[in-house]
């Protein structure tokens, strides 16, 4: 049996630079697991 | 095989045990496990060597389509449901968890109170043996398992990789309706894409919102994109086999597809085409606090059934025709419209049973 979770989660931030450029800014979303691993229920899989 | 090897040579001459093609069907089913083996060992080395099995169709994979694996899973789950005498059931237990690496010290009840190996598989854990992780900025497995493909869905395609070579349709796998699909296609097409915003999206544009984010990032100062992330998890046979919440979330729809039933081992993985999106599944749909979130689970030969705790007089692996895998799913929509039911992160959802 498998299970697949699809979620919508912040992709990424852009912020203004003084010179009106834009730089990406923290707050994107990052999986904090990989293919392979072992996971439990109730175990972060992404933050 | 043959009797003459022992005894005496008059009496054993021409006699055999087993009939000439009985012994040659043996010998090749020997010689087909010992191929299969082969194959799976190579791929192994691959893995770890880092290079990705890849899609490779075969003649059984075709072939399995015949099969009659609705019934077999049925006939599965009924022998798995006799039950067990009492002073059996350790034993018989303790090889299951040897043989499947199931951790017997956060069982919740002792042994010898699972009536069946089907009472034994769906059982329930002591109290603490999945801590929550409680930061509201995370999202946790819903379940216990291996993690198989995680990633961001980009483009307009919208597809997970099954395994390298060969993807599936995230729409098709949710039966998220064509209409947002064809939306977003749509979106993508139009030259004034960029007079979108994620502030002005709503409930239902989160997939247009997803797929037209590459135009989007270079046309918005200080604001957060979303993005669709997905994450697939094999459960072992051995594994705990309930589902609980990835997040604090308003459970909104559930749907009900009857597909085949298809093993979901590596192999299978590898030669079945589409495999998720042809198995029987159970996919509750809501909304998180950053938007959309859904949780899809699939049936196998072996684990074919589906308990969800919203539904329970659903349903799954029934004794069916097969002209039902075209039959639309059965979709309820919970009240009230919008709000739908609150559901708690770590909170039992759903489950799996055999057979």
């Amino acid at each position: 049996s498998t299970v697949v979770v699809v979620f919508e989660a912040p992709a990424w931030k852009w912020k203004a630079r003084e010179d009106g450029t834009f730089s990406s800014a923290s707050g994107d979303f990052g999986f904090c697991v990989r293919p392979g691993d072992k996971v439990r229920a109730g175990e972060t899989i992404g933050r | 095989i043959h009797a003459a090897n022992s005894g005496d040579s008059q009496a054993g001459k021409g006699k055999f045990l087993l009939p000439g093609a009985t012994a040659a069907v043996l010998v090749m089913l020997g010689a087909l496990h010992a191929r299969r083996m082969y194959d799976d060992k190579k791929v192994v080395q691959r893995k770890e060597k880092g290079i990705e099995p890849e899609f490779s169709p075969d003649f059984k994979a075709s072939l399995i389509r015949l099969l009659p694996l609705r019934s077999m899973s049925r006939f599965w789950g009924s022998l798995m449901e006799v039950d067990i005498p009492v002073f059996m059931r350790p034993t018989i237990y303790k090889a299951w968890a040897r043989a499947f690496h199931s951790d017997l010290q956060e069982v919740a009840l002792p042994l010898e109170e699972y009536p069946s190996l089907q009472a034994f598989f769906v059982r329930s854990l002591k109290e603490g043996a999945r801590p929550i992780d409680p930061d509201p900025n995370c999202l946790v497995s819903p379940v216990d398992g291996k993690v198989l493909r995680l990633g961001e869905l980009r483009g307009p395609g919208t597809m997970i990789e099954q395994v390298k070579g060969f993807s599936y349709s995230v729409a098709s796998l949710l039966g998220t309706s064509s209409s947002l699909h064809d939306a977003a296609e749509e979106e993508l097409s139009r030259e004034h894409i960029e007079q979108s915003t994620p502030e002005n999206s709503n409930a239902k544009s989160w997939w247009r919102v997803s797929v037209a984010s590459p135009k989007l990032r270079d046309q918005t100062v200080l604001s957060p994109k979303k993005g669709i992330f997905y994450c697939v998890i094999y459960l072992h046979p051995g594994d705990y086999h309930r589902v609980h919440s990835p997040v604090d979330w308003n459970i909104l729809k559930c749907r009900h597809f009857s597909g085949h039933l298809f093993p979901q081992n590596e192999r299978a993985i590898r030669t079945v085409r589409n495999l998720y999106v042809e198995n029987e599944r159970v996919v509750l749909e809501g909304r998180w606090k950053e938007g959309f979130v859904a949780i899809a689970a699939i049936g196998a030969t072996n684990v074919g059934s589906i308990r969800v705790n919203l539904e329970p007089e659903l349903r799954t692996n029934r004794a069916v025709s097969r002209m039902v895998h075209s039959l639309p799913p059965e979709e309820r929509v919970y009240e009230p419209e919008g709000t739908g039911v609150v559901v708690k992160k770590g909170e039992e959802i759903a489950g799996f049973k055999m057979g």
